[in-house]
């Protein structure tokens, strides 16, 4: 059921996507 | 309490502004208006830019009146343009630019989105980009997201 795991899905790419951002040099966030 | 101000208490955007914790008010986008909190939020984002006496050149009590609020908002707008262009070395694309008498004059939410949009990338991208982003991190998670696709839609219209 994709509605189930919607919360922890929500909440990984969350987390990836800010971490991503953690990692990137600063001054160029693209 | 209008439904507009309630909206507007709960917009993920001004809950990230709220964090920051500044004596100027906050709590709804008409607050934001007179562009004080938003100048005391980008002083905690790079205090070396936006610096004790920059901020002192905005003018605290505007009150209603809109040509002290321009004023204040293009002194912001201006810093934070060259911050894009100096610091974080790529300029700001037009359709992300607020217009600003829109925002001192009839306290326009969409402008005043595109501002706080910008002190978002300034955030996220500075030095102490660090502390800003685990920050965001500790918000509920429909707060995270609504800042996430903020920034993707700022990162998108990136010049390249």
């Amino acid at each position: 059921d994709p509605n189930m795991k919607a919360g922890t899905t929500s909440e990984g790419v969350l987390a990836n996507f800010f971490n991503s951002l953690l990692s990137k040099k600063t001054g160029s966030p693209g | 309490m209008s439904v507009r101000r309630r909206e507007e208490q709960s917009d993920p955007l001004l809950t990230w502004m709220q964090t920051f914790q500044v004596s100027g008010p906050c709590s709804s986008y008409e607050d934001l208006t007179g562009g004080v909190a938003i100048a005391q939020v980008l002083h905690v984002v790079d205090p070396t830019w936006f610096n004790e006496t920059w901020v002192m050149r905005i003018k605290p009590d505007t009150g209603d009146n809109w040509r002290m609020k321009v004023n204040n908002l293009k002194k912001v707008l201006q810093s934070v343009l060259e911050y894009y262009q100096d610091v974080l070395g790529h300029p700001v694309s037009e359709d992300r630019i607020p217009d600003v008498a829109l925002i001192g004059e009839f306290s326009n939410t969409a402008e005043l989105r595109k501002m706080v949009q910008l002190v978002l990338g300034c955030a996220i991208s500075c030095d102490k980009k660090e502390e800003h982003i685990q920050q965001i991190m500790t918000l509920g998670e429909s707060v995270q997201q609504a800042v996430m696709e903020s920034i993707q839609e700022l990162l998108s219209k990136e010049p390249s």
